[in-house]
């Protein structure tokens, strides 16, 4: 294991203890910018971590998430990257220390913990939570389709042995549960990006209606100039639009969710790569991933920080 | 411990909407084992499934017989998947 997070190697996929090791260094190295919060536990009892990056009381926030469905590895990966990419920049980056001068970025790295380390000993093709489904042999739910947001509509299955299985209700799951009490009990988050892979689309609501956004052309726009910037770096060929109208009906998904609260700036992204690796995105392109995406998410918490609402 | 030898992920091209509903029809193919990393949704979208070993022979037919394209984006999974443990194993060393 690391000493320190500059020794840390970003460059590779690590297992559960590793990254949390990898928080607890950073908190440890950095503590008047990083604290970690606990906002729950996991079904099997996994602490929930969240890093915050803080320069003052009482700001509002910006959220951050990878890793909700546990194959995606480079997500999780690239979470690593900005949380070190943050400490790195803070002081350094005009545009970032502007941000976090003014707002709080919160940063859960393994949104998903039991089902991350059951890719990493058992099944590294499990996309779900592992709790079990009373009356069915098959395990977990998906947790992009727990939440209350169309919860049970179309683009979701009832079925627990389906990868895309809802839960028995909205906000069962309690990785799911942890993130909507902690939105709800902070009350200020102004912008919210959930990361996912992989197929390069970066994508706002709504999934669960075709009844556009009331945002929907700032939301477009925005999107068109992160894009512009994450193409920017390696010309990664990327789509953005609605979820309903770019890939497909798909209810009760987070953004959804966090859009209805009235978080306005509600992304979630689909890193690299098409049609390659899929999954198994090799190692020594986590780098590159979380460098271009970096970009973009630098440009919708710049556009959040100068369009206060 | 789940292994993947022998498991391929195709990358399908479907033409019109009447491929779209087959595939949909194949992704209800339970005994088959299918894991869709990518659903058959919309024609401008690649539709990206893995495939058991045991499941190759008859879904590859299946394609055939209906004309539907594909070509092999991953030609084993577990040898993927045996590269990325090589090189996580080599990083903690």
């Amino acid at each position: 294991i690391p000493r320190n997070t500059d020794d840390f190697v970003y460059t590779n996929y690590h297992n559960l203890n590793t990254i949390y090791s990898f928080m607890d260094m950073l908190v440890a190295e950095h503590s008047d910018l990083v604290s970690k919060i606990v906002i729950g536990q996991s079904y099997e009892g996994r602490p929930l971590n969240v890093l915050r990056f803080s320069t003052g009381a009482n700001r509002p926030g910006m959220w951050l998430d990878t890793g909700i469905h546990s194959r995606e590895w480079v997500t999780q990966a690239s979470g690593v990257w900005f949380a070190k990419k943050i400490v790195t920049d803070y002081g350094r980056d005009p545009a970032l220390t502007d941000i976090l001068n003014n707002y709080d970025i919160y940063l859960e790295i393994i949104t998903n913990p039991d089902g991350y380390q059951y890719t990493q000993t058992k099944d590294r093709m499990w996309r779900k939570t592992r709790k079990p489904n009373p009356g069915s042999s098959c395990v977990g739910v998906d947790p992009n389709r727990n939440w209350d947001a169309g919860f049970g509509g179309a683009g979701s299955s009832s079925s627990p042995c389906s990868e895309t299985y809802r839960g028995p209700s909205a906000h069962s799951e309690p990785e799911v549960k942890a993130i909507v009490d902690f939105v709800k009990s902070h009350g200020n988050i102004k912008s919210f990006v959930s990361i996912h892979s992989y197929s390069q689309m970066l994508l706002y609501p709504y999934g669960y209606t075709r009844t556009p956004a009331k945002d929907q052309a700032e939301l477009h726009e925005l999107a068109r100039k992160a894009i512009t910037e994450l193409q920017s770096l390696y010309n990664t060929r990327y789509t953005y639009g609605s979820i309903i109208t770019t890939i497909y009906q798909a209810s009760g998904g987070t953004i959804d969710w966090t859009y209805d609260q009235g978080i306005k700036y509600s992304y979630t992204f689909e890193l690299r790569d098409t049609g390659r690796y899929g999954f198994i995105l090799p190692a020594n392109q986590i780098v590159p991933t979380a460098e271009e995406t970096w970009l973009a998410l630098m440009a919708i918490m710049e556009h959040t920080k100068n369009n206060p609402y | 411990k789940e292994t993947f030898e022998g498991h391929q992920v195709l990358r399908i091209t479907a033409n019109n909407e009447a491929q779209i509903t087959l595939l949909k029809e194949l992704s209800e193919q339970g005994h088959l084992g299918l894991d869709f990393w990518m659903e058959p949704i919309r024609e401008s979208l690649p539709i990206d499934v893995r495939v058991p070993f045991n499941s190759l022979q008859a879904v590859r037919a299946f394609l055939a017989y209906n004309h539907i394209e594909y070509l092999v984006m991953i030609e084993d999974v577990q040898n993927l998947l045996d590269e990325e443990q090589r090189q996580m194993l080599k990083s903690h060393v």
